[in-house]
């Protein structure tokens, strides 16, 4: 089902508890399955109702008593006749509701890995998943899917456009008027600087897509871009209103330029810079910071890091400083043994990034440095084929002409070099023959095609003579026996 | 009521049943069986993430007797041949 690319598309598919399991008992039975479907809004049809009402009853759900497995899925797809029944999902009789957690067997584990199969989804070779075949007890109280199964309906569904809103946002501090946030120009791009240098405009607010950021987070799902004294939030790719702010307006206490910053576990925080590191809680300095770095761990760089970034899906936080990097653990308060490794572990990111985080479904990590990304795909410890891409384009929504005229430090510039003079070449190395070429080459194609079609036309023209004669030939006979 | 730990462990089927081994992957050649078999059974352990040895080892039984769910898991290996058809 999946192979061929085939979604449940219908948001209104009705599943039918067609018997249980005398082990378990009915009640049970149908509280485990209707929990294991209770998250999906699907609709259950009672037999007796459905058959009365002409319902389809997409998914099925019975028991049999086949080859000592835990559960079954047969999926059936019917392109032409959307038949009855597209999916039967078997519990097997043998197992029970109430086995010891070590038997790893649970009804509702069985309805969940099985509607697993009838959502598209195979089995997978990672034990901790619910999909992996023998699947392990789990919590079934306070059930949370594994992140692989996670990644894998959202291969095949996408990612709910729920989990794209923020979940806890930050609060919004209300921002001093200036003359350029009037309500007249809110709409407008804010002022250019001049063309022939990237000067900040009169009242010191910079422009997002001149780039040359410190660093770039995400923060409760929100890319926060931090740069000098400002820093920007964005939400789908744009600048939310009021934006760029001064860092100390928001988090006070907090210098300018920053290195490095990360959402701890907690939902705290954390912000480094120099040999320093800074803890909030929300927009507050927690007591007693700033802090050494050396305090955080005591085989960290002493003149600071360069980027940070917390891996949330597996509970890891990393630090990078130059072509090494560091593994934090948060509980212990120490990097783990075995670092700094270097940075060629992480193939094809450049030494000294300025940014990283971890994408939305936890498949890939994104780096950051100078004005470009890199999408580091988890699985396969690689850089995706196409990357470095621009961050100004990609992430902050500038068009080709504002990314092309803010077209320096590319290479993880720190500081803006105001010295910097933009010098615009044109070259044209391509000699008149190749454009004659160019147009010649399409014409005499496109003389062959009409040339094509009009045979073709001419053909079938001919082979419908020829049908209409046989068919009076065969009539005359057939008339006469008549 | 069937338990899957009391039944008799047919390797060749268990292969068969769960798409490690082709329906007609065995011929009659006793060195093509073996290798055949030593094949599936080293991509079973690899997908199980337990020691990849190619032998019906401890381990390897131990897991094949385990009740799992009955779906394949290599659902390619069966349906190859209708799709080249």
């Amino acid at each position: 089902f999946a192979l061929t690319g085939q979604k449940w598309r219908d948001r209104k598919i009705s599943y039918s508890i067609s018997n249980f399991t005398p082990k378990v008992g009915e009640k049970d039975t149908q509280r485990a399955i209707r929990r294991a479907f209770g998250s999906l809004s699907w609709l259950e049809n009672l037999c007796s109702a459905s058959a009365e009402d002409g319902m389809k009853v997409l998914v099925l759900l019975g028991h049999l008593v086949l080859l000592g497995h835990l559960g079954h899925a047969n999926i059936c797809y019917c392109p032409c006749c959307w038949a009855e029944e597209l999916s039967s999902i078997t519990p097997v009789e043998q197992q029970g509701l109430k086995l010891p957690p070590s038997s790893g067997n649970d009804l509702f584990l069985v309805a969940v890995h099985e509607l697993g199969h009838a959502l598209g989804l195979e089995h997978s070779n990672d034990p901790s998943a619910i999909m992996a075949p023998f699947y392990q007890y789990m919590d079934t109280h306070n059930f949370k899917l594994p992140l692989d199964d996670l990644q894998g309906i959202q291969k095949i569904y996408g990612v709910p456009t729920a989990m794209m809103e923020p979940t806890r946002p930050l609060p919004t501090l209300p921002t001093r008027r200036t003359p350029s946030t009037s309500k007249h120009d809110r709409h407008s791009r804010p002022p250019r600087p001049p063309a022939d240098r990237p000067a900040l405009p009169g009242n010191g607010r910079p422009n997002i897509c001149d780039g040359n950021f410190n660093t770039v987070a995400f923060f409760r799902r929100e890319m926060f871009v931090f740069k000098d004294r400002w820093f920007w939030r964005l939400r789908n790719n744009k600048v939310q209103e009021g934006y760029p702010m001064q860092i100390d307006q928001f988090w006070k206490g907090l210098p300018p330029r920053i290195d490095a910053t990360y959402e701890r576990p907690d939902g705290k925080f954390v912000f480094f810079k120099g040999d320093k590191y800074w803890v909030f809680k929300e927009v507050t300095a927690e007591p007693g910071y700033p802090r050494s770095l050396v305090e955080m761990g005591s085989t960290l760089p002493k003149d600071g890091i360069d980027t940070a970034l917390r891996w949330e899906p597996v509970g890891k936080t990393y630090f990078f400083k130059g072509d090494q990097y560091w593994r934090y653990n948060e509980e212990k308060h120490t990097t783990d043994p075995g670092y700094p490794k270097p940075m060629a572990v992480w193939k094809g990111i450049p030494d000294a990034p300025q940014g990283a985080f971890i994408s939305r479904e936890g498949h890939y990590t994104y780096f950051y440095r100078g004005k470009e990304y890199w999408k580091f795909d988890n699985q396969k410890l690689a850089v995706e084929p196409g990357y470095p891409k621009s961050v100004l384009r990609d992430w902050m929504g500038c068009d080709q002409s504002e990314v092309g005229r803010s077209g320096k430090g590319n290479r993880g510039d720190r500081q803006l070099t105001l010295d910097d003079v933009d010098i615009l070449v044109t070259i044209n190395d391509v000699p008149p023959t190749v454009n004659a070429i160019a147009v010649v080459i399409p014409c005499v194609l496109s003389l062959c095609v009409l040339v094509l079609v009009y045979t073709i036309f001419q053909f079938k023209h001919k082979g419908a003579q020829q049908s209409a004669a046989m068919q009076l030939y065969h009539r005359y006979p057939v008339q006469e026996w008549v | 009521s069937v338990c899957a730990e009391d039944r008799t462990l047919m390797v060749e089927t268990w292969l068969k049943t769960y798409g490690y081994l082709l329906p007609h992957a065995i011929r009659t050649s006793d060195l093509w069986q073996e290798t055949v078999l030593q094949a599936a059974v080293a991509s079973m352990q690899r997908f199980y993430g337990i020691p990849v040895t190619g032998r019906l080892d401890q381990t390897t039984v131990e897991w094949m007797r385990k009740p799992r769910c009955g779906v394949p898991d290599h659902p390619h290996a069966s349906r190859h041949q209708r799709k080249r058809r």
